[in-house]
């Protein structure tokens, strides 16, 4: 009988150990959360999303805040309103949030006159079935939903690089394969003499590969 | 383009991201910033990724969904963010992208091309942000 006590109190102190070590390997694992990354030195909106998750509020939210901060701040010009001008001069703004719990998506795309971008995406995911809204009518859907707006997304700084642009013949531009080719629109397709077999489409893709990267880089990109 | 990851204190995982886009676009032009699996990608039984870089092409590649599904399948951060990007590098080797990618013990890494790309990472053992230098 003393046996068999002694087989069950080793087998129950073994469980046990067992489990404070699973605990105890959560709990250390626990020791390193909570984290925010974000893509380039943007101190500010990594400070800012720090501070909401280090208060015990969600993910979800941190991203948000963090997100939101940029969009305020512009951070390198390539977030919020007030940059990357259009060729009409027009600043939109794209965003999107993920929770990644329960797999939700919320998105806008060239969203305009809101300047609220990732508000606007999480109210998306939180208020819709959808997944991605765009154009005005995303922008209808924020102010319908409490987001401030109407209001032009230009700033002095994105009109003046606009109009420079605009003076040199609107170079470089996203266009190809169309005519005028060094001057601005409006463009027509360029239509090849003879055949349009590979040789001379092969030669033209060349060409785009070639200019394309010389105008997308570090801030002209998304 | 600020694209974001977070683990919360329960080790809840979330992403976002928002941009104002290329510049001199077409209007009407959308990149991949509000792509889900391009710009931002995120499974917390997993981990998370956020991108940057050339919309038009990424968006055709999904990196950041291929970063976390090469992470489900055991690959390590930098590996999962190195193979990503190569996989576009393959098909357009004039593209400009950079990824992150961070797996759910945190340990994070970065990979690009075309340019040096930099991210930030704010956990609990730092006093403030460290910022991350990654070269092509």
């Amino acid at each position: 009988m003393a046996a068999t006590h002694l087989n069950s109190a080793s087998i129950f102190l073994l469980t046990f150990s067992l489990l404070f070590l699973v605990m105890g390997h959560e709990a250390s694992n626990s020791g390193q959360y909570p984290v925010v990354v974000s893509t380039w030195p943007f101190l500010e909106a990594v400070r800012a999303a720090w501070r909401v998750v280090d208060n015990g509020f969600s993910a979800v939210d941190a991203v948000v805040e963090g997100c939101s901060a940029c969009e305020e701040l512009r951070c390198d010009g390539t977030v919020g309103p007030g940059g990357s001008p259009d060729e009409n001069g027009e600043t939109t703004i794209d965003a999107l949030v993920m929770d990644g719990v329960t797999m939700e998506v919320g998105a806008v795309a060239a969203m305009r006159y809101i300047k609220d971008g990732i508000k606007a995406a999480r109210l998306v995911m939180q208020y819709t079935e959808h997944t991605l809204l765009v154009g005005e009518q995303a922008s209808a859907f924020a102010i319908s939903m409490g987001l401030p707006g109407p209001t032009n997304l230009s700033s002095s700084e994105s009109m003046e690089k606009w109009i420079k642009w605009k003076e040199n013949h609107c170079q470089p531009n996203f266009w190809k394969d169309v005519v005028p080719v060094d001057s601005c629109g409006p463009y027509h397709a360029k239509h090849f003499l003879g055949s349009s077999h590979g040789t001379c489409s092969k030669t033209t893709l060349m060409e785009n590969i070639k200019s394309r990267s010389s105008h997308v880089g570090r801030h002209n990109h998304d | 383009t600020i694209s974001m990851a977070v683990f919360d204190k329960m080790g809840n995982i979330a992403v976002g991201t928002s941009t104002n886009g290329a510049t001199f676009k077409i209007p009407g032009r959308v990149g991949d910033g509000p792509i889900a699996g391009s710009s931002a990608y995120a499974d917390d039984e997993v981990g998370a990724c956020g991108a940057t870089g050339d919309g038009d092409i990424m968006m055709r590649f999904l990196p950041c969904y291929q970063v976390v599904e090469s992470m489900r399948l055991g690959m390590e951060p930098n590996l999962a963010a190195k193979d990503a990007i190569s996989r576009i590098a393959r098909k357009f080797p004039d593209f400009v992208g950079a990824v992150f990618a961070i797996n759910k013990k945190g340990v994070h890494a970065g990979a690009c091309h075309g340019w040096t790309f930099q991210y930030s990472v704010r956990s609990p053992e730092m006093d403030d942000v460290k910022v991350y230098t990654v070269v092509p």
